[in-house]
């Protein structure tokens, strides 16, 4: 449920933020 | 004799010599030429100039170079620690070293309080949340009342910001995310660690005369 999590929680599900993609070349 | 020092080293054209940056982050001299098969990879992918721009950074994290997004223009903004506008190969050491799993704790906390931290005041205020939040949503496709994203900002100042003035200085976000240890996943890459079986060919284009673990 979103609106158990924080916001910060929520930000963190960001693709944006998943440096993982980076390795995949 | 196994050591590295022991003749003399040639350096990447162009760049600082892998040495050095090894003895300044967490990764070995094989780990950072390693990174340099990777570097040139993604450096190389619009334009091969051996630098990293905008562009080709997006590329590497959504396979789409026209896929702009607030997080990994953030990202990228972060990497160019030398504000060129592109990311060179020690940029690109020295922000990946903090995401070893063997980084510093404190560096993980600052870096993540810069993330958050937009527009680069010092404080992470209420309306930066509210934007990356919604760019979440719509990154997601997950749709919530502006009532009920209120209601989550509203939850998260309250645990976060501890002395109510409406904005998280890094003092408040240490101990924040000290309880919430969660939100600091995103800065542990547990791939930094195999980067070298990953990227082989280092081997191959070593400019150290033994290869160190």
């Amino acid at each position: 449920q979103p609106t158990a999590m924080n916001a910060f929680e929520l930000i963190s599900m960001s693709k944006g933020l998943n440096l993982e993609n980076l390795f995949d070349v | 004799m196994g050591c590295f020092n022991s003749k003399a080293r040639k350096q990447f054209p162009g760049q600082e010599d892998p040495v050095i940056l090894a003895s300044q982050t967490a990764f070995t001299v094989s780990e950072v030429e390693a990174l340099f098969e990777l570097f040139k990879s993604i450096s190389s992918s619009v334009v091969d100039d051996g630098l990293i721009s905008k562009e080709e950074f997006q590329l590497a994290i959504f396979k789409n170079r026209k896929k702009e997004n607030i997080f990994a223009n953030r990202i990228f903004d972060l990497f160019d620690v030398k504000k060129k506008g592109v990311i060179d190969f020690d940029d690109f050491v020295r922000s990946l070293n903090v995401f070893h799993p063997n980084a510093a704790l404190e560096d993980k906390i600052d870096f993540s309080f810069r993330l958050y931290d937009l527009d680069s005041t010092g404080f992470i205020e209420r309306q930066e949340v509210k934007q990356m939040l919604i760019a979440l949503l719509c990154e997601s496709e997950m749709k919530l009342a502006d009532e009920v994203v209120e209601t989550i900002i509203d939850k998260t100042f309250v645990d976060a910001d501890q002395n109510q003035d409406g904005k998280i200085d890094i003092d408040e976000w240490r101990k924040f995310v000290s309880e919430n240890p969660s939100l600091l996943k995103i800065m542990t890459l547990p791939y930094l660690r195999d980067i070298t079986t990953s990227f082989p060919s280092f081997v191959f284009n070593s400019n150290v005369d033994e290869i160190v673990a």
